[in-house]
């Protein structure tokens, strides 16, 4: 069974979409079977396959509302062995219709039913809040990875975001585990990025990443070809990282 | 009676927070009274001051659930002429706890009662959504500041952006107007930045301030000194650039 990674942040613009969507894709092109599931009404990750998503009615939410099974709202991304459950506007009613419903944490992991037998990694790429949508996500995930934007503001919501997983996990009676910790929009030529890094490194210890994303216009221009950066530009350092980042994760299963 | 201006983007990082900061700052350093709302669980207008939130009792969320009027909670910060309303994870709540009640929409606005009175501006920071929060501090607001990151993510959120402005002037009789578009993290060198540019301009005219903002790291160092950076380093370029868009907002009342 694929395990189910989240990725979390309820900081705004520090990289969650960019990095579900190239390392899924990284993943898939070495061979992985890749789900990525939407779940931000903002549907970045479902237009950053070029997929025109304002149209669309069969996506994460008419999932979560019962009205569709999942697997009848998977698509194909043009990248080999990576499926897509798209997400747009229409989720952003979402919040408050769930909010009203029992179980109304646990509505993602049931409707994703055992769709992740069918896959080596499910990512789930959510909107910046601590909201149920979010929460949803982490109860229906075995792992984060947590993006952290190497500036000041980053650091101000770890505190916030380690007490809502804490919350979660004992709660909700989930196993949910950190995969790690990922400095994106990283300059280690900056004093400000260095002394970032240094501060999740002493509040995270070992758990992060060894691979970091640089900032790399290649990365922000992808999305208005309709194609991941590591497909669009396999060269430029946005697409390495994100390839190593793919690998290092791959090692790290190796290990357990 | 002082214009309640909100700064408004669902798209996270955009820089709505240092936005209203820095305009904030430099409004008071020309000798204006401002008033900043801080309407974020996360806090950062209020951290971006060197103001400790996190022990806080008296936040926006204790006026908006009623514990306290407005004009106890309000702060000086260290900047002459420039109060804030604090906020702090507290406020996480009070999404799902207002819903429930009347006048869900209006209760930030009648908790101001009359102290936009007290000022020349107003200005409002809201989370990266459209929820219940940032359709408070609309109906609060006579205009919003749209902050537009120079990528492409930033165009796909504008029409749900302007289709949520459209519903609150329609359904909730609001006369609320756009102020400007405010280009942030904006490098016209490169290709990504001057299509953005040219797209927003396609879509809002002339409603585009003159002034942008560029890339300038000591606007993300700033927040580690507790200072805005057009306090903390005013010859930088993102000091100038808002400095800038202060002169440029208070011509554009001259003109009225
Ligand atoms: N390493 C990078 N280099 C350059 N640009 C990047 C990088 N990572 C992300 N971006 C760009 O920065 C902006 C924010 O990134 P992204 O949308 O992935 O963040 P997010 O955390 O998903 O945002 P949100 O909180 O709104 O969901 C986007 O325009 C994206 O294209
Ligand atoms: N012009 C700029 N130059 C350099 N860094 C900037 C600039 N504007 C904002 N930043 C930095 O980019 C990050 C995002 O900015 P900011 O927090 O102001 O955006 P926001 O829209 O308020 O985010 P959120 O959606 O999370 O509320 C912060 O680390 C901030 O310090
Ligand atoms: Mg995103
Ligand atoms: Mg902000």
């Amino acid at each position: 069974m694929g395990e189910t990674i989240a990725i979390l942040n309820q900081k705004g613009g520090c990289g969650k979409t960019t990095t579900a969507v190239n390392l899924a894709t990284a993943l898939a092109l070495i061979g992985k079977r890749v789900l990525l599931i939407d779940v931000d009404p903002q549907g970045n990750a479902t237009t950053g396959f070029g997929i025109e998503k304002n149209g669309l009615e069969h996506t994460i939410y008419t999932v979560l509302s019962e009205k569709d099974r999942i697997q009848d709202v998977v698509i194909r991304t043009n990248i080999e062995g990576l499926d897509i459950v798209p997400s747009n506007i229409l989720l952003s009613g979402a919040e408050v219709e769930l909010s009203k419903e029992i179980g109304r944490e646990v509505i993602l992991k049931n409707r994703m039913g055992g769709i992740a037998y069918n896959y080596d990694y499910v990512f789930i790429d959510v909107p910046p809040s601590l909201g149920l949508l979010t929460v949803n996500a982490l109860v229906a995930s075995d792992s984060v990875i947590i993006p952290i934007q190497a500036e000041y503001y980053a650091l101000e919501g770890m505190a916030d975001l380690m007490k809502i997983l804490t919350l979660v996990k004992s709660r909700l009676d989930s196993s949910l585990n950190i995969k790690g910790i990922l400095l994106t929009l990283y300059d280690k030529r900056t004093r400000l990025g260095r002394e970032v890094y240094r501060n999740v490194k002493e509040y995270f210890g070992d758990n992060i990443f060894k691979t970091t994303i640089p900032r790399n216009v290649t990365l922000a221009e992808a999305p208005s070809h309709g194609e991941p950066c590591v497909v669009y530009d396999e060269e430029s350092s946005g697409a390495i990282a994100y390839k190593n980042l793919a690998k290092e994760l791959i090692s790290m299963e190796q290990d357990v």
